[in-house]
């Protein structure tokens, strides 16, 4: 059973889906996300740090017998456990399949149309336009998707549930709302997934938006 | 393959968010 | 022993890394690519492609048995074998580390500088020269890792060589010679990769570029 330490920053999604997958496999998870464990901006520039994790980004994971990843999707899928995975080879492969889909096709579109109402960027209405279009295409196919399905790959919550809900937790909780009656399966699949007890122990009370959020200056 | 691979969908911008995200959590975590 | 269709468009690094895992596992694939078994922007566009592949995207594999899959990792995955995968839980995280870096830290630098060297976006000095810092700056860290290394997890080739290849490719072959010559170590392993004889089936020879390919309008 893997036992470590994840440095991030707090309310890091990307280190969520590792906290998550190690609640499932019952991992032993330490999270390093302030001082003095962990300073963002300070112990990633350390020498100490970089030499383990050259790229210096986060959330980076260091087993207890020094075992040392990066990537957040490479980190969960080793805190995971076979079921998480996909148990057969096809669930395996649709497993990451959506995985590389919350990466490819979500996050791009959702951080360009969220990113300003956070105050991370400036606010462009072209690109948050286009940005709100392109999210929408996703869940189309995502809502369509789970029609007939409670979660994404087979009959139980897997990495690709945990990669997915992760990279639309922002979206949800800040812009989604006004959306999801246009996709009543994927908000169902989302507060299904939110609202089992490892994801809970994670995110705790996951509120959808109430009020589509504008830019933040 | 030109033509192909203009249809490519390539997030080119990745860095910029990359480095507002760094500086946004950098700044909020002191 | 998994058999089906690979649909992709010629050319595509994205398809390679499908191609190449199959011919480790000798996995049977058949590659449609061109008419009358596939027409990139009007088959991937016909109700029957969209049933199967929702978005539209290739790669899309279909299996004999009719198992679908989108997502270039996750067909290269399918397609391979245990040992391409990573035999044990910490190889097959490294695995997955290097594949994800492959898609988040070379390819939106890579596309940046070189997709106007072919003519497919506008020039942009600031872009092109940040572009080719974060390109530097990733190859310093590969080389420092592949110091000490043939390759990038454990003692043979793994779905982290291909994909990482597989990114580089048009870097390679269009403008890094000039940087090849600081990154001894990169080079020695992308040349010890694409000529490895399932590496050379799917890519055929692979020149590394003379002369520094610059922006063609």
């Amino acid at each position: 059973m893997a036992a470590g330490t994840l440095y991030t920053y707090p309310d890091n999604w990307r280190a969520f889906k590792a906290q998550i997958a190690a609640q499932y496999s019952g991992a032993s998870l330490k999270v390093a996300s302030a001082a003095p464990a962990f300073t963002f901006g300070q112990t990633n520039r350390s020498p100490v740090f970089l030499k383990n994790f050259p790229l210096g980004k986060v959330p980076a994971y260091q087993g207890a017998d020094g075992f040392c990843l990066f990537e957040s999707n490479a980190i969960a899928h080793y805190l995971g456990n076979e079921e998480l995975r996909g148990a057969s080879p096809e669930a395996a492969a649709q497993v990451l399949q959506w995985v590389s889909f919350a990466d490819s096709e979500i996050i791009p579109p959702a951080s360009a149309w969220v990113f300003p109402t956070l105050g991370i960027m400036q606010f462009n209405k072209q690109a948050t336009e286009q940005a709100k279009e392109d999210v929408k295409k996703v869940l189309t196919m995502l809502n369509q998707h789970l029609n007939t399905r409670t979660f994404l790959v087979g009959e139980r919550v897997s990495l690709a549930d945990i990669a997915v809900v992760c990279s639309m937790l922002t979206l949800f909780c800040r812009s989604l709302s006004l959306l999801s009656a246009a996709f009543p399966n994927v908000t169902r699949w989302f507060v299904t997934c939110v609202n089992q007890p490892q994801f809970k122990a994670v995110l705790g009370e996951v509120k959808l938006c109430e009020k589509m959020a504008q830019f933040d200056a | 393959s030109v033509d192909f691979l203009a249809q490519e969908k390539i997030w080119f911008d990745k860095a910029r968010y990359d480095q507002a995200e760094r500086c946004f959590y950098e700044r909020m975590n002191g």
